[in-house]
């Protein structure tokens, strides 16, 4: 509870102010971004626990040596194409959640380096995947720090309601990658 | 050279091969032409000096009365910087736009000029009534001195009547009478920002004689606006120089970096026969749904962890 208070306050303060349509001057406008990163990565902290409870029992020997859980991070700055886990970890997993309370399908897109990568699904069944080349206006957009060039593409089928699906993604090259992944590299 | 077909069988849209440019649709077999561009309006400067001459600001959106401008295609070459390396992939690279052509996902991009892109998506599954438009605005340039509140703007044949429908707080379509408001005769002086509405999710119009509706779908809200029949535009980006003197004291002339806001989003183009196919409502809702309650993502490096430790 203590730590959805930031983001508490974040809503009542722009709500209240109607800060998103910009009728507040520059230096507010900053201070409340400002206000609400601070408000997202205090409730990135309660995600992490509440998935942490579904996806792994306590004490299991594959959390991360040293921590209590296992991490998991959102990527804030996926609009355009930039999230440091998928684009340095060569191998990395992508959780997504399903807020709403009917089965949805999704198409999951995050920036890569890699030449090549593999989706597997919970079950290890390989996923289809597609590379994509990030549009030329968003690469070159002011103020974005990455060096992906390209998207990564699955599709995230029936996800569960209120619920989550962990997929596994690892970066190959081409030499060894297999005739399934082939026609999706 | 050759025209783009993207989308699925019961919503597909016909991309000029040359330019990249919207050219028709059919809907549920109705073929028609369609027209999409990016445009701007310029803002009132205004004098502030009384309420009838507030300048075009933050709190009110007022054009300088002239018609809104397209934004032309520059036809700038599209330089690929990516990997070039896919074995698989056929890049077809034309002067005006990049076509991706993939398993899971048809793409199109287009560079207008150095401040405003457009991307055309077809997800191959899934998406029986809908392609995407993601569109990118920004910086936009005031070195003329000239505020601008940019639009996307679909123009077509349909005869809507005077008529469209915006939603309201995502919840019931509301239908919007061109130059009429229901419970007083209505004096127009601002006939672009009069007829503008707030559309939260969902904008359309519908052919009442082809039963067609065509919609558009939001990830946020935005103004919009059927200016003339078979018309639906979205504002999608502003930036003025003028202060409109409700209270702010500045100009919504936001900036980062030093420079202007990028504003990046998604449009969903969706639409369907009237009355027949009752299950058009049903999934432009869902898709509506999907888009304000989109899943999360989240990441965890496993650099150290097999599949197997992992499952």
């Amino acid at each position: 509870w203590v730590d959805l208070n930031m983001m508490r306050e974040a809503m009542g303060v722009m709500q209240h102010h109607d800060a998103v349509t910009g009728t507040e001057k520059q230096h507010v406008a900053f201070d409340y971004a400002r206000i609400l990163y601070k408000g997202f990565e205090e409730c990135r902290i309660i995600t992490e626990t509440a998935l942490n409870k579904l996806i792994a029992p306590p004490k299991t020997p594959l959390q991360v040596p040293g921590a209590n859980q296992i991490p998991i991070r959102s990527c804030l700055l996926l609009n355009i194409s930039q999230c440091d886990v998928s684009e340095t970890s060569s191998q990395f997993v992508v959780t997504v959640y399903n807020p709403l309370s009917r089965p949805v399908s999704k198409y999951i897109r995050f920036p890569v380096n890699g030449p090549a990568y593999s989706v597997k699904d919970p079950a290890g069944k390989p996923v289809k995947s597609q590379m994509v080349p990030i549009p030329q206006s968003v690469v070159e957009m002011p103020g974005r720090v990455s060096k992906a060039a390209n998207e990564l593409v699955f599709y995230a089928e029936n996800l569960p309601p209120m619920g989550f699906r962990s997929y596994y993604i690892s970066k190959g090259n081409k030499m060894h990658i297999s005739k399934h992944y082939r026609s999706t590299d | 050279g050759r025209d783009i077909a993207m989308g699925p069988a019961r919503f597909r849209i016909l991309l000029d091969g040359h330019s990249g440019k919207l050219k028709s649709m059919r809907i549920d077999g109705v073929k028609f032409d369609v027209g999409q561009d990016l445009y701007y309006y310029e803002g009132d400067n205004g004098s502030n000096s009384e309420a009838a001459d507030r300048a075009s600001g933050a709190y009110i959106f007022r054009p300088n009365g002239t018609d809104a401008k397209r934004i032309y295609h520059q036809y700038k070459p599209i330089t690929y910087k990516g990997d070039v390396r896919f074995r698989n992939f056929i890049f077809v690279y034309i002067e005006a736009y990049l076509l991706i052509p993939g398993d899971l996902v048809d793409e199109v991009h287009i560079k207008l000029n150095n401040w405003a892109s457009q991307v055309w998506r077809y997800y191959k599954q899934g998406a029986v009534y809908s392609v995407e438009l993601e569109w990118l605005v920004g910086p936009i340039p005031i070195e003329d001195q000239v505020g601008k509140e940019i639009i996307t703007r679909f123009s077509s044949p349909l005869n809507s009547e005077g008529l469209f429908y915006t939603d309201s707080n995502g919840r019931e379509m509301i239908e919007r009478k061109r130059n009429f408001r229901p419970t007083w005769k209505l004096d127009l002086h601002e006939p672009v920002a009069g007829n503008y509405y707030p559309v939260t999710s969902k904008i359309s119009i519908k052919d009442q004689s082809e039963k067609i509706e065509f919609a558009i779908l939001t990830d946020r809200a935005q103004g919009g606006s059927s200016l003339n029949d078979g018309e639906i535009e979205l504002m999608v980006h502003r930036r003025l120089l003028h202060d409109d003197n409700f209270g702010v004291g500045e100009a919504l002339n936001e900036t980062a970096y030093n420079t202007g806001l990028v504003a990046i989003g998604k449009h969903i183009l969706t639409g369907g026969r009237i009355g027949i196919n009752g299950t058009v409502a049903q999934a432009e809702h869902e898709l509506a749904q999907e888009l304000m309650l989109s899943p999360w993502i989240f990441f965890t490096p496993a650099d150290n962890i097999t599949f197997a430790q992992w499952t």
